[in-house]
């Protein structure tokens, strides 16, 4: 018997970084 | 500054499932350029930047580097401070970080080496106008 194995999905915009410049007020 | 965190998330790790925004699953090491691009397309509220490396230098904080970025149309200027194995997405090129030999040792993932002149995918709040 093989044990159902839950497998990690991770989203594709948690591997690309978030630049964003602060913004002048 | 606030102090970076040193944890990197197992995504980066060979053999990792990546959802793209179109539903479709592939392994972070296959992802191209064009997976990102039509993500964003299909996303809403997110853009993708092109970020082009601008400097590379050692971090005040030890075992990081900090990078310096210039981004987007608007040439914004955005640093950020991450371990050297931290991979970063280069167009037309793939996976790329500071030191390619650590990624290779924690994540199995292959890697080029980031150099000043890479222009990296990032995403940012699409704007509402």
């Amino acid at each position: 018997n093989v044990e159902p194995r839950s497998v990690a999905v991770f989203p594709w915009h948690s591997l690309v970084p978030f630049l964003a410049p602060s913004q002048p007020d | 500054p606030p102090v970076p965190s040193a944890h990197l998330p197992s995504h980066f790790m060979k053999g990792a499932i990546i959802q793209l925004a179109t539903g479709e699953l592939k392994r972070v090491e296959d992802l191209q350029t064009q997976d990102f691009v039509r993500s964003a397309e299909v996303s809403g509220g997110l853009k993708i930047d092109s970020s082009t490396v601008v400097d590379i230098q050692e971090s005040q904080w030890p075992g990081f580097v900090l990078l310096h970025f210039v981004v987007g149309e608007q040439q914004s200027k955005v640093s950020i401070e991450v371990p050297p194995e931290h991979p970063f997405f280069v167009y037309g090129q793939g996976w790329s970080s500071c030191s390619p030999g650590r990624t290779a040792q924690l994540f199995s993932l292959p890697c080029h080496r980031l150099q000043v002149g890479d222009v990296c995918i990032s995403i940012s709040l699409q704007s509402l106008n």
